[in-house]
């Protein structure tokens, strides 16, 4: 389960916005 | 220059392109209960992007599952309720079948941006959060 969490994490992350 | 908070109020895209405009949507949406839209969003554009598409095959397919599995299988989820069921079937059958596409969420993506667009975007900008926040 952890792993699925952290692959969709690692999804979302990919398309937030860089830090300015 | 344009404070950051005016510019959130142009479009939802110009929310979604800022960091605390993000964490701030957020906020509000967790309030609403509907946050899940906005990770659902997040997660088809993160899922579009070329290095998914790339080399792991399996690990994309895996993934595809897992926005599946999460967002649209339950029925009673926020974004389930929101997607067409046309859609559903759609994302349902590539998962199954394994037709594994970077625009397989494309169209359920477009559905939950046109509902923030006419329902919790503007709610938001009309929002107690916002508001306190300008």
């Amino acid at each position: 389960i952890d792993s699925e969490d952290d692959l969709l994490q690692e999804c979302i992350s990919s398309a937030m916005p860089k830090k300015k | 220059p344009t404070p950051p908070y005016l510019k959130w109020a142009e479009s939802l895209h110009s929310l979604l392109d800022d960091e605390d405009g993000i964490s701030l949507f957020r906020t509000f949406l967790k309030r609403e209960e509907c946050a899940d839209m906005l990770d659902f969003w997040f997660a088809c554009s993160g899922f579009r992007k070329p290095k998914a598409s790339e080399g792991n095959g399996e690990k994309t397919a895996k993934l595809a599952k897992v926005i599946y599995k999460k967002y649209i299988l339950d029925s009673n989820g926020i974004v389930s309720r929101q997607i067409k069921p046309a859609t559903k079937s759609f994302i349902k059958d590539c998962v199954m079948k394994h037709h594994i596409d970077p625009a397989m969420f494309d169209q359920a993506q477009t559905e939950i941006q046109t509902m923030m667009e006419e329902n919790t975007y503007p709610l938001f900008l009309k929002s107690d959060i916002y508001l306190e926040y300008t």
